[in-house]
């Protein structure tokens, strides 16, 4: 299932979530 | 999800008329599927049997434009440009936005010098541009559920012009290169998919241990600069108490 | 005092044969509307063909009123009239190109009936009261305020109204007129709750200017060619020139358009800003640091190094927590595909 593959590539790829310089420093 | 359910019905329109075609009359569909604004994704049209007929074939080479959309890029197309045909402009249009698209599958943030590299832009207005009206607009000719939020674009994302880069934060799937599912499973396995709600911070416990070293050394710089404000406050203080002497 | 009334309703009548409407209003206005001294009704008529359309002032004696209405070079008249004898009736045309001296009048005069109004049971006055206040908010530019009305006027659900039919097409305006008026207003999160409001409702798909209410709502850049397109549906009064030299098409574009790019942009310089909303880097920063200050747009501006950096709505952390619940329905998504295909 094609689509399906590329709905979970999409998925993969959303995480981590952020990844900003802002959002460490308040995740830290 | 959005893009998948828009070019469900345009896959099936082009995998139809693939099936009933052959040979050379199958360039004229590629070239249509491939112009096509809505269409982001050829592995269905790739599997049709009369398309996979092509290879070896002397019409191999419209096999060859149609695997470069699959999973190929612009620098990809660049560099067997000699041997493909020339792109018309929706196609390099499309090439392009396919780019980003793939660029946005290793990383997070592409810079700018990247993007501009690899889509043949020389400044960052035309980047941005592009990127704004062709990447995270895109998919706007199509209708937009009531129940979906506000997005219908194959990327969403931030552009940072002072740190010239343009931040992913989501970004549609293409077709799955051969090899590639392999990895893929391993990704899943490594991730603890099948709990969603632990999802996020299961990637985050994996790299708990740098956390931690993180913290420590956070901890160390602020005592650092802690002990530099001390000795700081000392000679200012002792420098005012000279002063002071040398006034009385 | 009753020959001053005569006096004053002759000179009315003659502005209004020289078709000065707004002398022609004042010099009823002067009238003791309190004094009840009048004993015979007068009603004064005034048609034209030139297509202006609207209602735009009324007066009362009495407690009682009559209100008129024109629409389309027709003339339609209604009274709520328990005391005939004792009614004086004037029907004040505006030509939309006189908006800010009459729109001032019209407010006045519609403030004062609002006070009657709302001891009235009638309900074909109450619906031309609204009308009328609607169409007075957007001469006056409070677009948001029009807009609301507007969109109150489209969801009546009497096709009758006394002898009054509603029918779709006039609805179908009044929702039209709400999309125009939310486009021309202040951009910020009053204008985009109105937006939501109208984009949610499925009777606005069918509606001519739907594609740019979807691009508004989508906070998303409006290239010229649409812009061209709206600007044919607009009013004269809705194109006028403001004082700082652009219309007041323009400025809700300008100020959209620098809402939409804050949802794109985590900082951008201003010379480039400016030539993303086609208007000199100084006009760009001056109209961002308003809104800014008026709390419709969130950012800090960096005069130095000239640059805005936005801000977004919502804290880091509760990004965060919005992309993984993101990640967490795309992930049902999936599986309910899957499910669906039988795996």
């Amino acid at each position: 299932e094609s689509s399906l593959l590329r709905q979970v590539s999409s998925l993969l790829r959303r995480l981590p979530a952020i990844e900003s310089e802002k959002f460490q420093d308040d995740f830290l | 999800m959005e893009i998948e359910e828009k070019q469900a019905e345009v896959i099936d329109h082009f995998v139809k008329q693939a099936s009933a075609q052959k040979g050379s009359a199958l360039g004229s569909v590629f070239v249509e599927a491939t112009s096509h604004p809505s269409l982001f994704a050829f592995s269905e049209i790739l599997a049709v049997p009369t398309v996979a007929e092509l290879e070896g074939t002397d019409n191999s080479v419209h096999l060859e434009v149609l695997r470069l959309f699959a999973y190929g890029t612009w620098s990809d197309y660049k560099r067997k440009s000699g041997k493909l045909p020339q792109l018309v402009p929706d196609q390099v249009l499309k090439l392009k936005q396919l780019t980003v698209l793939t660029l946005a599958e290793t990383k997070k943030v592409l810079s700018y010098d990247q993007l501009m590299l690899e889509l043949d832009v020389t400044n960052v207005r035309e980047l941005e541009d592009f990127l704004i009206n062709d990447c995270m607009y895109a998919v706007r000719n199509m209708y937009l559920q009531l129940s979906e939020l506000s997005f219908g674009g194959l990327v969403r994302g931030k552009l940072d012009q002072l740190r010239r880069y343009f931040e992913v934060q989501f970004a549609a799937g293409r077709d799955l290169r051969p090899g590639q599912l392999g990895s893929m499973i391993q990704t899943l396995s490594n991730c603890f998919w099948l709990c969603s709600l632990e999802l996020a911070s299961s990637t985050r416990l994996a790299t708990s241990d740098n956390l931690l070293v993180t913290i420590q050394d956070k901890i160390k710089w602020a005592d650092t600069m802690s002990e530099l404000d001390k000795k700081h406050r000392k000679e200012l203080e002792d420098r005012v108490m000279e002063v002071k002497k040398a006034v009385s | 005092e009753e020959q001053v009334l005569i006096i004053r309703e002759k000179l009315a009548e003659l502005y209004e044969s020289e078709q000065q409407w707004s002398k022609a209003a004042q010099m009823l206005s002067g009238i003791d509307l309190d004094s009840g001294m009048r004993s015979e009704s007068t009603i004064l008529f005034s048609v034209s063909d030139d297509g202006c359309s609207g209602i735009y002032s009324f007066l009362s004696i009495d407690g009682t009123f009559i209100f008129v209405i024109w629409l389309s070079g027709s003339l339609m008249t209604h009274s709520d009239c328990r005391n005939v004898s004792k009614l004086l009736v004037y029907i004040l045309r505006m030509s939309w190109s006189n908006v800010d001296d009459d729109a001032v009048n019209a407010e006045a005069f519609i403030n004062k009936a609002s006070f009657l109004v709302s001891n009235s049971q009638h309900e074909v006055l109450i619906l031309q009261y609204k009308v009328c206040y609607a169409r007075i908010l957007d001469l006056k530019r409070k677009f948001l305020e029009a807009a609301l009305r507007y969109y109150d006027i489209s969801q009546i659900e009497k096709r009758q109204i006394g002898d009054e039919t509603i029918d779709e097409d006039a609805l179908e305006q009044a929702l039209s007129a709400a999309v125009t008026c939310t486009i021309l207003a202040a951009a910020g999160p009053q204008r985009s709750r109105v937006l939501a409001t109208l984009y949610k409702d499925e009777r606005c798909s069918k509606l001519k200017i739907y594609p740019i209410l979807q691009k508004v709502y989508l906070e998303r850049i409006l290239r010229k060619p649409e812009i061209d397109a709206f600007s044919e549906e607009l009013k004269p009064h809705q194109k006028a020139l403001l004082p700082d030299n652009y219309t007041v098409l323009d400025r809700a574009i300008i100020e959209h358009n620098l809402l939409s790019a804050s949802k794109l942009y985590t900082n951008i310089r201003f010379d480039e800003l400016g030539t993303l909303l086609g208007i000199p880097p100084h006009k760009a920063e001056k109209i961002a640091s308003r809104m800014i200050c008026e709390d419709r747009m969130r950012g800090s501006i960096d005069q130095v190094e000239a640059v805005i950096h936005f801000e977004d709505d919502t804290e880091e952390l509760q990004q965060w927590d919005q992309q993984i619940v993101g990640v967490c329905q795309a992930l049902n998504d999936i599986l309910d595909s899957m499910a669906k295909k039988g795996m």
